[in-house]
């Protein structure tokens, strides 16, 4: 553990409290991609299958647990709670065009060819992408509300982060992840865009609004 | 050396 994924675990962690609450408070899961949503529930369940056999540390014991959990709570707020408040007009991003090659390029690229081996780098190159279905419908409805720009700040800094924790790994344990490095740094390039905007208008007090 | 099989991020 170092410092970096530290401040990403707990970014992470807040991004996930902050959309809690803007479904709450707004009763609303207005802005919010179902489809996104689901493949997060989809990644925490293929990688954290090694809740099961491999036993790290308590730390990560209950944020696997605390992520599963969630992120199904936050499909049954959207699902059942707050159903109405869900367009699925706007949210139409293929996910198989997601799923598909996720499965391709982990049953080709990957450390071992055994099944949970395969379920964790499948569930890695998933979150490389899952990000896409929300940014697709923000790109869409062209603007956002503040608290939706703050989760989404969130998750962009966690995955972020990681990246400083990669190069301190290597430096400081000689340890290389090339699977987790690349999709990561895929996931992180998607964010991009987002930021440029984020940080231009909403830090600045303006509302979040693609131009036209 | 790479963590094959270590995994201990989230």
């Amino acid at each position: 553990m170092n410092l970096f994924r530290l401040l990403g675990d707990l970014s992470h962690l807040a991004s996930i409290f902050i959309l809690i609450h803007k479904i709450q408070t707004t009763r609303s899961c207005r802005g919010i991609s179902f489809q996104t949503q689901a493949l997060y529930v989809t990644v925490f369940v293929a990688r954290y299958i090694d809740l099961f056999f491999r036993w790290i540390s308590l730390y990560n014991f209950f944020m696997k647990i605390f992520f599963i959990a969630s992120s199904v709570y936050i499909l049954y707020l959207m699902k059942y709670r707050y159903r109405p408040t869900h367009d699925p007009s706007i949210d139409t991003f293929k996910v198989e065009y997601l799923v598909g090659p996720a499965v391709v390029l982990s049953l080709i690229f990957n450390y071992k060819f055994e099944f949970t081996e395969i379920l964790w780098t499948f569930s890695i190159y998933l979150e490389a992408v899952a990000i896409l279905p929300q940014l697709f419908m923000l790109q869409r409805t062209g603007e956002a509300e503040t608290i939706t720009t703050h989760y989404l700040a969130a998750l962009g800094a966690y995955r972020a982060l990681y990246i400083p924790n990669w190069i301190y790994r290597y430096f400081t344990e000689d340890v290389v992840d090339p699977i987790a490095i690349v999709a990561g740094l895929v996931q992180t390039g998607l964010y991009l865009d987002f930021f440029y905007v984020y940080f231009t208008k909403v830090l600045q007090g303006q509302k979040f609004e693609l131009p036209a | 050396h790479v963590v094959e099989e270590t995994h201990d991020e989230l």
